[in-house]
């Protein structure tokens, strides 16, 4: 089964 | 001083039903424009922005920027005593470690009012430039739910492709695979109806359904969904609220090994 990714890996903390 | 006047009640009702099993515990913020929050679920795969603009309040007074820590679960809890006709209106003083949620029946024959415990919540704000989307699908949010939903049953996961064609929703599971491909029809008596493919490149990525289907619970909301993919970026799954604002769900797609 795919990896599920993180929205980390997309986006940054402000 | 925070005191906002929401007619139309019923949509914040269904905005905390809409997201309070994604999200636990969320900061609310209150600025001149509008009522909005951020918040990721526990596992940082999710993310849901709400935007409620001050133009949709009958009163609002929002003297400066305040950030207000909710549980979801216990706001809900307190809006679902609100009648689905009634008017809220949220009050918060400056400084103060609670709010008031105030509820009216339409007659005025019977107000309520509900003070909830704030809570301090470490700000987890994400920066979302503004992108440029590859596919741009926008369908009836039913259609949506409707589909997201028949292939839970099938598979844990769905790949959404965009071509030219129409758009594509495919799983597999143990038991075998299903795709449904919804053409673009713009050909219909309402434009609700309608299902609208923008393409600038045809994408294709795969996403988890439980997300998917926690998303749909905003089907309330609106008669249409918007889904903007691109290869390189999480899903946007978006729900206009009438005349207000909207509430957007992000999802980071699954990835091949």
């Amino acid at each position: 089964s795919p990896l599920q990714n993180n929205l980390m890996e997309y986006y940054c903390m402000v | 001083m925070l005191e906002l006047r929401l007619v139309q009640g019923s949509l914040l009702k269904k905005v905390l039903e809409s997201i309070k099993d994604l999200v636990n515990d969320a900061n609310f913020d209150c600025s001149s424009s509008g009522f909005s929050l951020q918040a990721m679920d526990s596992s940082h795969v999710a993310l849901v922005a709400l935007l409620l603009r001050s133009e949709g309040f009958e009163h609002y007074r929002c003297d400066r920027n305040m950030s207000m820590g909710m549980n979801l679960g216990n706001m809900s809890k307190m809006l679902r005593c609100a009648g689905n006709d009634d008017i809220i209106t949220i009050k918060a003083d400056d400084g103060s470690d609670t709010v008031t949620f105030m509820f009216e029946s339409p007659t005025q024959d019977k107000i309520s009012d509900f003070e909830m415990k704030l809570m301090d919540i470490d700000s987890e704000h994400l920066g979302i430039p503004e992108a440029e989307y590859q596919s741009i699908v926008t369908m009836p949010s039913a259609e949506f739910a409707r589909i997201c939903k028949d292939l839970s049953g099938i598979g844990d996961t769905v790949v959404i492709s965009v071509t030219k064609e129409g758009v594509k929703f495919s799983t597999r599971g143990d038991i075998g695979t299903a795709n449904i491909v919804c053409r673009q029809n713009t050909t219909v008596d309402k434009p609700e109806e309608a299902t609208v493919i923008n393409m600038s490149e045809p994408v294709s990525l795969t996403f988890a359904l439980r997300y998917m289907n926690s998303f749909t619970k905003a089907t309330t909301l609106s008669n249409t969904v918007t889904i903007s993919l691109s290869s390189e970026l999480p899903v946007v799954v978006e729900y206009k609220i009438a005349e207000m604002g909207y509430i957007r769900f992000y999802l980071a797609p699954k990835i091949e090994e």
